[in-house]
């Protein structure tokens, strides 16, 4: 259960105000699959920032399971991020230095697992996402779409509860894309992992028990799977 | 007029080779609009940069208006790209120490251009993308769909012949690419610019005159609009 209460964000560009988050209220269930709708600059990903623990709100809060996750110290903050929340970035942010397996293996070495275990892991997950014949390619050596999946996988690797999925499927073609999607929707359906995903992809929003639709910084409304 | 003759591309893994394009032919007409599709991984962004002239094929070549264009100079090479094609990049390769404005008005200012005049044509163009509010923002402190409007907006700059867009409307909403779309078709119709797209989108599709499939490294099959 994730709880965003009044939740604004501002930057401040040189002498300007930009209030990219206006006050936004959510609630989210445990195993909800729920997309996040809005045109290009709305706050889509700056809600997720907000969301995944990555940035503090500039007023109002974000709860987990009624706890508000910069309560916490540093190193519990840390292994929160690691362990309940699968984060994958619009602009994938990987490691360019590393492999793909690698970069997936990653956070299981993290959260405490052998190297062994994380690469078995590591291995798993990319298979997958199709990119087996990949894993020792470099972001540099992989196609944008490819990287997309590392940026994946890597999310998944840890079994996180929830996933927040920031535009999945922007480079994927169609039969890529459903891939990603049957096994996001999976992970929902059997082990009850929350899937929230900002998007662009009507092929998402099919899946989705809930669409709720941000525009200006603002949540503008939200509809029911049985409404669309 | 732009004749790719058997181009293949070797990539070697380690020990491995990896051929990413297995001998493509293709002729594109002046003022054409076209549009290639395939699965990720297929060969499509590897394609464009031989057809850009960014990467030289391990066998076969490309002509642009029956040259060559690695036959050139390197200073006949660099002319070449920065005013004969502009290249939207699939993952963007903004200057991130650089505001959306200087990122634009780079290449009008390599054209020779003074200052002034390449500060005023970056900020239309920029305008016409929907992003005349957001000049002084650095390419961290855009959303996705903001930075590929700037990358798209910085290929336009130099008003090139022929436009490359690798999936150029991968981060944004149906209304903001639509947008594009609707720029790209305009600048084809008026201007004669010739438009070679890497693409997922079925709005592009639908404004395309033919479509090349390619698959595994190779072109699988055209068609034309009117078969579609
Ligand atoms: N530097 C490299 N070294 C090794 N393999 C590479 C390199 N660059 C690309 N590849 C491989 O070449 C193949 C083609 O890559 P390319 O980027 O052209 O695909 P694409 O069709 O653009 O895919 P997408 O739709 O995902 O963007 C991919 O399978 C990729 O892993
Ligand atoms: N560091 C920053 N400083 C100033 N403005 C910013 C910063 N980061 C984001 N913005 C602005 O905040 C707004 C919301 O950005 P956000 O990335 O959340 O949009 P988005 O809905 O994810 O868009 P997209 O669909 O294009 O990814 C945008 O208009 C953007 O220009
Ligand atoms: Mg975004
Ligand atoms: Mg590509």
């Amino acid at each position: 259960l994730i709880e965003v209460r009044g939740v604004k964000k501002l930057y401040l560009q040189g002498e300007e105000e930009l209030w990219a988050l206006k006050g936004i209220d959510l609630l989210i269930r445990r195993g909800e699959f729920i997309s996040i709708m809005g045109p290009s600059g709305s706050g889509k990903s700056t809600l997720f920032n907000q969301i995944g623990a990555l940035d503090v709100p500039t007023e109002g809060q974000v709860l987990f399971e009624g706890q508000n996750i910069f309560d916490l110290t540093e190193p519990q903050q840390a292994w929160f991020r690691n362990h309940k929340i699968g984060y994958i970035f619009q602009t994938f942010n990987l490691i360019t230095v590393m492999t793909a397996l690698q970069n997936v293996a990653l956070p299981a070495v993290f959260e405490g697992v052998g190297h062994e275990e994380a690469n078995r892991r590591a291995t798993a997950i990319l298979e997958r996402v199709g990119l087996g014949h990949r894993l020792t390619h470099k972001p540099g050596e992989l196609s944008g779409g490819q990287q997309q999946r590392v940026a994946i996988a890597r999310a998944l690797v840890n079994r996180p509860s929830v996933v927040l999925a920031d535009e999945p499927t922007g480079n994927l073609d169609t039969a890529t894309g459903q891939e990603i999607i049957d096994i996001l929707k999976s992970l929902n359906e059997e082990d009850g992992v929350t899937i929230v995903c900002s998007t662009h992809d009507p092929k998402m929003i099919r899946k989705s028990e809930r669409v709720v639709w941000i525009a200006d910084g603002l949540k503008q409304k939200e509809v029911t799977a049985a409404e669309f």
